[in-house]
């Protein structure tokens, strides 16, 4: 094995959510705005270099 | 490294020396500002190959215990963490799992979808040289992924998805495929000595089992690994018998299976395959 690399293995955290607005529950989370995404990523120490969406959830591809 | 966002659901998923779990606190505040509240939380990792390079508080699973416990609120009452062992000791899986009340009860109504996690290292030398990028190639990271997705064979595993993939320089692969309220994710770190490849999906227990077979047969054969670990997460099903039959043809020999419970999450399967030669 290597002294040093890069490191593969991954971290994952799902979170789930609910709330009672009818409104909020059709689209929820995704209607967050992209800077506050950016900024929560920020803390983790990520970019987001590309993205994809349809009419169930958004999909980021994440820097590192 | 990948986000996928649901209207109720969050999932981050990210490799290096990411601080992931710091991510924790905002999201639950963003959530709060629409009017969510969380619910339940599951944290999943194998083991480092550089665990020294890890950064606070990823510098041991109990470090991330206790970050976890103090940064999730006294709703998630339910909490449960525990390493799956193997019989390989650089492979174990990692779980932390906690959720409300709510959640507890709905345990006796299964969840359709479950979720496979697969890592593999010591990737065939020839295999990781695709995701390495050609000296001045002319091309930008997208370019270039969608180039990698194609030659590797990543664009047939599921030929019907909405691929979005990004190749990294020198070297490295990411890519998230949606099909409808699906997803799966590949990334890759080719370079010899750590070589390590990740594949996730989502699956329904309403499937056909022989689907999950050819995906996960697919995405395996893109790396032709020395070693896998593919980890399974359900509520109510037994997909998890599914994960042999697509590993083994491949040439490579059952290792080890534990499996353990947890809150709202169900149960979780750890199985890990090597190559026959080893």
């Amino acid at each position: 094995m290597a002294v040093s690399g890069f490191e593969g293995f991954e971290k994952r955290l799902e979170l789930h959510f609910f709330g009672d607005d009818p409104v909020i529950g059709n689209m929820g989370l995704r209607l967050l705005d992209f800077e506050s995404l950016e900024k929560v990523l920020h803390a983790v120490q990520c970019t987001v270099v590309s993205a994809v969406g349809n009419h169930y959830f958004d999909s980021y591809v994440l820097s590192e | 490294s990948s986000l996928f966002v649901y209207p109720t659901k969050i999932i981050i998923k990210t490799c290096g020396t990411t601080q992931l779990l710091k991510s924790i606190r905002p999201l639950i505040q963003l959530a709060c500002t629409m009017g969510l509240m969380i619910c339940s939380c599951r944290y999943t990792r194998g083991n480092f190959i550089f665990p020294k390079a890890q950064p606070y508080p990823h510098t041991s699973f109990k470090e991330e215990i206790i970050f976890l416990e103090n940064n999730l609120p006294n709703n998630l009452y339910y909490r449960k963490a525990s390493v799956l062992p193997s019989k390989l000791s650089s492979h174990s899986w990692h779980v932390f799992s906690a959720c409300d009340e709510s959640h507890i009860l709905m345990q006796n109504m299964p969840d359709e979808l479950y979720t496979i996690e697969v890592c593999m290292t010591e990737l065939d030398r020839v295999l990781a040289g695709k995701f390495f990028r050609r000296p001045n190639d002319g091309k930008n990271g997208d370019s270039a992924g969608m180039e990698m997705t194609e030659i590797t064979g990543i664009g047939d595993i599921n030929p019907d998805a909405l691929i979005c993939d990004f190749a990294f320089d020198p070297c490295g692969y990411s890519m998230n495929s949606i099909l409808g309220d699906r997803y799966s994710t590949i990334h890759v770190t080719p370079e010899d000595g750590f070589s390590y490849a990740s594949f996730e999906c989502v699956g329904s227990i309403y499937d056909d089992p022989n689907d999950i077979v050819e995906v996960l047969k697919k995405a395996v054969q893109v790396f032709r690994p020395g070693t896998v670990s593919v980890s399974t997460t359900y509520t109510d099903h037994e997909v998890w018998k599914c994960v042999a039959k697509a590993i083994e043809p491949l040439g490579m020999k059952f290792r080890s299976c534990t499996m353990d419970e947890f809150p709202a999450t169900g149960s979780v399967v750890f199985q890990t395959f090597t190559t026959r030669r080893k």
